[in-house]
């Protein structure tokens, strides 16, 4: 879940940084 | 003791939701009724105010590289561009709701993925509707209005895309719930222990009784003349799933005949094995 899900993943483990589009 | 600790625990999801999210329904409705003491949004109803418009609308997403190369696709694509990243944005700010509800961090981390793949695009809907009226919906922040005319008058199956979403939306907003009330309602959504692949049901499943408690007296106190509202906000939780569905399935499409159009890798990640 966690390779299928790697820009999710970052948003909940990372408090509030910009996503990398 | 136990209504003091679901009211504090309402008043908590509605400081989160101040915090989380840009524009609130009071301030929307405030917009939409002229209220504001500002000036009134930029009307968008055919092909040329969305020329005017992009002069006094200003988009966030423009500052992101590579947005440049949209400028010459299809107006319909372009559109459909914007929508995307504002849904991105309204991603991450579910996400910072979501971790700010007690417990959600606490479980399981797949569990935590699994909540938001399947609830963001049932909040994102939700909290739209508080940009809707019937004739239209505010973008940019409140600085423009889009009208369900020219939505409907773009070219097929574009034209499709936000048609039910107006339709939920006059529905739902007709039970009158404000953003104290909202708060809590995306809280439950969030914590659904049904959705596919979750791998501890239980702890979610007991969060979202403490929601669902939450909730019921939330509504009662504010709403006391609205004695069915609990559970008519619960149906709205079915309608939810199927636009959600119906929605998936036509950016599944879009994806497949559309070539000049990309889909954003969020919302891929998002809609891959979804429904």
């Amino acid at each position: 879940l966690k390779e299928k899900h790697k820009i999710l993943h970052r948003l909940l483990q990372n408090s509030s940084s910009p996503v990398d589009l | 003791p136990e209504c003091a600790d679901l009211r504090a625990l309402a008043k908590h999801l509605y400081d989160s939701y101040l915090k989380s999210f840009s524009l609130t329904k009071a301030k929307a409705r405030a917009i939409l009724t002229g209220k504001t003491g500002e000036k009134a949004p930029f009307v968008i109803y055919d092909m040329n105010s969305l020329m005017t418009g992009q002069q006094f609308v200003s988009y966030k997403q423009n500052s992101v590289p590579g947005q440049g190369q949209e400028q010459n696709k299809e107006v319909e694509i372009q559109l459909f561009q914007r929508c995307q990243f504002r849904s991105v944005e309204a991603v991450r700010e579910i996400t910072e709701f979501a971790k700010s509800i007690p417990g959600f961090i606490g479980l399981d981390l797949n569990d935590q993925v699994t909540l938001l793949k399947y609830g963001v695009h049932e909040v994102i809907f939700s909290t739209l509707a508080s940009l809707m009226n019937k004739d239209g919906v505010l973008i940019s922040d409140g600085q423009g209005f889009m009208t369900r005319e020219f939505l409907k008058s773009l070219r097929k199956p574009f034209c499709e895309l936000m048609e039910p979403k107006f339709e939920f939306s006059v529905k739902f907003n007709s039970l009158e719930l404000d953003d104290s009330d909202l708060a809590v309602f995306i809280a439950v959504i969030i914590l659904s222990g049904d959705r596919p692949g979750l791998v501890n049901v239980k702890p979610i499943e007991d969060l979202q009784d403490n929601m669902l408690q939450a909730l019921e007296l939330q509504l009662k106190m504010n709403h006391p003349d609205a004695p069915h509202l609990f559970a008519k906000l619960l149906q709205k939780m079915t309608d939810l799933r199927q636009i959600v569905t119906e929605h998936v399935q036509l950016l599944q499409l879009l994806k497949k005949t559309e070539l000049e159009m990309n889909i954003h890798p969020l919302l891929q990640e998002i809609m891959k094995d979804l429904y």
